[in-house]
């Protein structure tokens, strides 16, 4: 699975995600990253894009409840993030990366690791697997 | 705060991948993230940056995604894709795509030129030819490293996630099911059960 998730220069957020989902799937078989709200969200505080065991992130609402955590409870990017990995994944094995409309941008995995990778305005850039 | 982009590849990586597969895969979200950026010193839309990332993503075969997907247990290239515009709250989804080349664009299509937020299998591919996009053979998408993780895959008698074999460690639920047998004895398209039960 690959996504990506930007804030540009005037705050808008915006996520995309694509996949060709689990090997040896069946043929039918629909994963998180295609359902708004579990593999993808993106409102006016922040965008989020999936990764993982699907079946996981669709029964926690992983993208939309980092959203939510924000909007209703007003935690930072950060915390909402290390929230839902953490409470929301069950016994699933999924990660994210995520940023908000203030321009912050992180990520978290709960697996052995994550093809990540992240740059900023100020000239700060960070691709890694394992940390 | 400015702008910022994250891009991502897959997670549960397999900590045995051999280190040229890994330098591989950091080279292109390397790549993605300097494309994204420019984009973004340019002035694109966030929602225009997304989309002009995960095309590189999906044309490159390094992930699971466009050419490289993962495959079916028939050996074919299923793919699905979403996008989602956060100021206006507008999304655009597709599942079950076999030819379209770049799905994450035709999931922007969705969004842009159709009333609808999510269409899958042959009425996505229907709007792709409506639509114009660029299609392919479902040959494209399928290269002969996957076609040994599939074989792999069938001999190990389970699914996969991304690049990793499903371990109790790993994997949940799922994986415990895999090893143990779980099941009860009952199969579908030749694995226990109870693999599919979280769906």
């Amino acid at each position: 699975t690959v996504g990506c998730v930007v804030v540009d220069g005037e705050g808008r957020c915006a996520a995309a995600t694509s996949t060709g989902g689990l090997m040896n799937k069946m043929a039918g078989r629909i994963g998180d990253s295609p359902i708004i709200g579990s593999g993808t969200y993106a409102c006016e505080v922040c965008a989020v894009s999936c990764t993982g065991e699907g079946e996981a992130i669709i029964r926690g609402t992983l993208a939309r409840d980092v959203a939510a955590l924000m909007e209703y409870k007003g935690v930072s990017l950060q915390e909402a993030v290390d929230y839902v990995i953490k409470e929301r994944l069950d016994e699933g094995k999924a990660g994210l990366i995520a940023v908000s409309s203030a321009g912050d941008v992180t990520y978290g995995f709960n697996c052995n690791g994550m093809f990540t990778g992240y740059a900023t305005e100020d000239g700060f850039m960070h691709v890694g697997i394992w940390e | 705060g400015g702008w910022a982009i994250a891009v991502h590849g897959g997670a549960g990586v397999d900590p045995n991948l051999p280190l040229e597969r890994q330098e591989q895969a950091k080279q292109l979200l390397t790549r993605c993230l300097l494309i994204g950026a420019e984009a973004l010193r340019s002035n694109l839309a966030a929602i225009d940056v997304v989309e002009l990332v995960v095309r590189e993503l999906e044309t490159d075969p390094v992930f699971n995604s466009g050419r490289g997907s993962a495959l079916t247990s028939k050996g074919t290239v299923e793919m699905e894709a979403s996008i989602m515009d956060g100021p206006r709250r507008r999304c655009g989804a597709v599942s079950g795509v076999t030819t379209v080349k770049n799905p994450v664009s035709l999931a922007r299509l969705v969004m842009d030129r159709s009333p609808h937020s999510y269409l899958a299998f042959h009425g996505a591919e229907d709007f792709a030819r409506q639509q114009g996009v660029e299609v392919v053979d479902n040959d494209y998408f399928i290269t002969e490293e996957n076609i040994g993780m599939l074989k792999q895959a069938k001999e190990a008698n389970t699914i996969m996630f991304d690049y990793r074999i499903p371990l109790t460690a790993t994997c949940g639920t799922a994986a415990a099911a895999v090893e143990g047998g779980g099941g009860g004895g009952l199969c579908m398209n030749g694995l226990p059960l109870s693999v599919y039960a979280p769906e």
